[in-house]
């Protein structure tokens, strides 16, 4: 464990929370994609089958968990709870388009053709992608909250301190994963832009980040 | 170059 993993796996948790009370604070769900709600969770059930076979540390164990919970209960909200404040119009992004190659590409490249490990392929590729229908819904909406912008920074952040967490772990222990490494950097790629626009409307007091 | 099946990252 270091400190850019640590900082990271904080950050990841602090923006699954920061969501999880907006909604439930606010009674709402508006702005927020619930399908990117549920490749998430999607994420997390098929990375963390190995909570049943193998034991890596109380932190690994008790964070899996944690993160299995807030996400289900985050999908719940949006879809059973705050239903009538899902805002389905807008969250139109078609995630079969994101699916179908996934799950492609887990067959395709994977450390070995055994079904846990094809299933966390498919978790590291997805979790990727997973993001894209917030984000095209808020290219839909033309603005986002800044509840919501804070929830895509801090998951922007905990993807940079993973790329910080992987160059640490090569000079200090030779550590190096390939597929966690290309699809994360591709993942965090993704972020560049918002991040752009975070630093330049949200942060500059503006409140709702209003898309040009 | 640790064998990537050992996964102790979340």
């Amino acid at each position: 464990m270091n400190i850019f993993r640590l900082a990271g796996d904080v950050s990841h948790l602090v923006a699954i929370i920061i969501l999880l009370l907006k909604i439930w604070r606010s009674k709402s769900c508006a702005g927020i994609s619930g399908k990117s709600q549920v490749l998430f969770a999607l994420v997390f059930s098929t990375r963390y089958l190995d909570l049943f076979t193998v034991f890596v540390s109380v932190y690994n164990v008790v964070m899996k968990v944690v993160f299995l919970a807030l996400s289900y209960a985050t999908v719940y909200l949006i879809y059973m709870r705050f239903r009538n404040s899902y805002d389905s119009e807008n969250d139109t992004f078609r995630v079969e388009f994101l699916l179908v190659p996934v799950i492609g590409l887990s067959f395709l490249e994977n450390y070995a053709f055994t079904p846990l490990e094809i299933l966390w392929t498919f978790s590291i590729f997805l979790e990727a992608v997973a993001i894209m229908p917030q984000l095209f819904m808020i290219t839909k909406t033309g603005e986002a909250e800044s509840i919501t912008t804070h929830y895509l920074f801090f998951l922007g952040l905990y993807r940079a301190l993973y790329i910080a967490n992987w160059v640490w772990r090569y000079h200090m222990e030779g550590f190096f994963d390939q597929i966690a490494v290309v699809s994360g950097v591709v993942q965090t790629i993704f972020y560049c832009d918002f991040f752009y626009l975070y630093v330049t409307r949200v942060l500059r007091g503006k409140g709702k980040m209003s898309l040009p | 170059m640790l064998s990537a099946a050992y996964k102790d990252e979340l």
